[in-house]
């Protein structure tokens, strides 16, 4: 089992959309795949149809199991969805909460590593979708995962956030035992606009050896399949957004990518 | 004095473009412009050429000092841009901690909109930049503006994000006494892509009174402002984008919008 997480503070670079199209992917090649949304709004948790408002059993509820010391039981969690073996373990907007109410308690940074651990047998691999921002709940993805995807907007603020981001990983690096993998996706890129194709090779100079060797080019078909709720790489295999995402799904998987 | 705040839930969907251009627009007409960074990514901040980890004065000072029972001295967090008379009340990444050290601390809702009173005779108007999440920041700008701006993506997953965004508002309208007008804000509209016209339409029969009567077209040159930290609105008076601020401004100022 493989376990990915997709974060970038900065909102609205593709996370979301990353999570989906892999999971898409994956899923039609016949994997069992898990996808986990820690986002508060619930993009990915609308995506397939269920509502985080009403929803009463979710991600949230592993929190709540574990800061009562109780032992939470992730299997009851999860929810079928239309692409089947695809199963999503839901966000509740009560996740908005969580930073109030844990405050600086200790031990929370491992909840979710130890549920997704508790179904090692189940799937081939978890992704696992983050919210725009640093807080328990990115530190639990990154405490989870083998391996980072961080989706970055080929323009130039999105290059200053992204320090940011790097700065975060640091951290949470020097307190993991185990090594994390973590690949920069330059997402939404746009050969038109002069200042994208700036950023991209900006992006090459910081990062060399973190920047996936090519883009996610921007492709106004994401937006029509989140209208429906199917995920691109399974209403559109031929699309200019599938084939880039299965472009990177080889190298996520074949290339030299291991940190 | 008017006081704005632009806010949504869901990331990447225009809130910074938004402070920007029409802080742009006005502080070109004269206007005593001051704009505020609530995010702790601080886009706005990286915008105008401050380095939100570094800063030491910025926002969170505010709430330091209101924690520490102190009297805070907004003036003195106050930040010259190069589009004077425009100025800047910076944040810094020490925000993301707010929530978890205030947690459920009464009396924290007011630290903003107390701050930007002691300011009255300095500005013509005030733009609150949010981050894209529900917490004590969010509320802060709800509680202080007059008038609350919601930029949305024409998408459908958009659609979904912002009835989660209207019930913060609505709970919200509850805690005030004062009025609050809002309107939603029809941002990065595609007319190639078929589910932006349905989304839109959508959108106008959702909420018929709060839709502006426009929309704010996609334009690649907004990712070029940023690169230059010039306000579109500045560099190029006659962009598609800004054009269509201007007219949004307008119908701001002018139209029917009060609540
Ligand atoms: N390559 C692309 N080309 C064009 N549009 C895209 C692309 N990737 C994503 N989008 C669109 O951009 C918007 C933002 O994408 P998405 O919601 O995946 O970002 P996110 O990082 O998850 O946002 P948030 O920070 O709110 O969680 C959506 O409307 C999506 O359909
Ligand atoms: N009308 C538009 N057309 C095209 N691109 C746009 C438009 N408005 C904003 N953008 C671009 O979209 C990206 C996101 O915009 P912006 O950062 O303003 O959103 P935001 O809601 O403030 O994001 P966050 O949730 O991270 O705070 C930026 O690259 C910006 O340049
Ligand atoms: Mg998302
Ligand atoms: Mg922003």
């Amino acid at each position: 089992m493989k376990i990915w997480a997709v974060a970038n503070q900065k909102g609205g670079v593709g996370k979301t959309t990353t999570v989906v199209t892999l999971a898409g992917l994956l899923s039609q090649q016949g994997q069992r795949v898990l996808v986990v949304d820690l986002d508060p709004h619930g993009s990915l948790t609308t995506y397939f149809g269920f509502d985080p408002d009403t929803l009463e059993r979710s991600v949230y509820t592993l929190f709540q199991a574990t800061a009562a010391e109780q032992r939470p039981d992730p299997e009851a969690l999860l929810r079928p969805t239309r692409f089947e073996p695809l199963r999503l373990l839901p966000a509740s907007t009560a996740l908005a909460t969580l930073d109030r109410q844990l405050g600086s308690r200790e031990g929370m940074g491992l909840v979710l590593a130890r549920a997704l651990q508790a179904l090692a047998g189940q799937f081939d691999h978890i992704f696992i979708d983050c919210p725009p921002v640093v807080g328990v709940l990115m530190i639990n993805a990154m405490a989870a995962c083998q391996h980072l995807l961080i989706p970055v907007q080929t323009e130039f603020l999105a290059l200053k956030g992204l320090e940011r981001m790097m700065r975060t990983l640091a951290m949470v690096l020097r307190a993991r035992k185990r090594p994390l993998a973590y690949t920069i996706i330059p997402t939404m890129f746009d050969r038109h606009i002069r200042s994208a194709a700036e950023a991209l090779t900006q992006l090459r100079q910081n990062y060399p050896e973190a920047v996936w060797q090519s883009v996610i080019p921007v492709d106004a078909l994401f937006r029509e399949a989140s209208r429906e709720g199917i995920p691109l790489s399974i209403s559109n295999p031929t699309a200019r957004g599938t084939i880039a995402y299965g472009a990177l799904l080889a190298d996520l998987l074949h290339g030299g990518h291991e940190a």
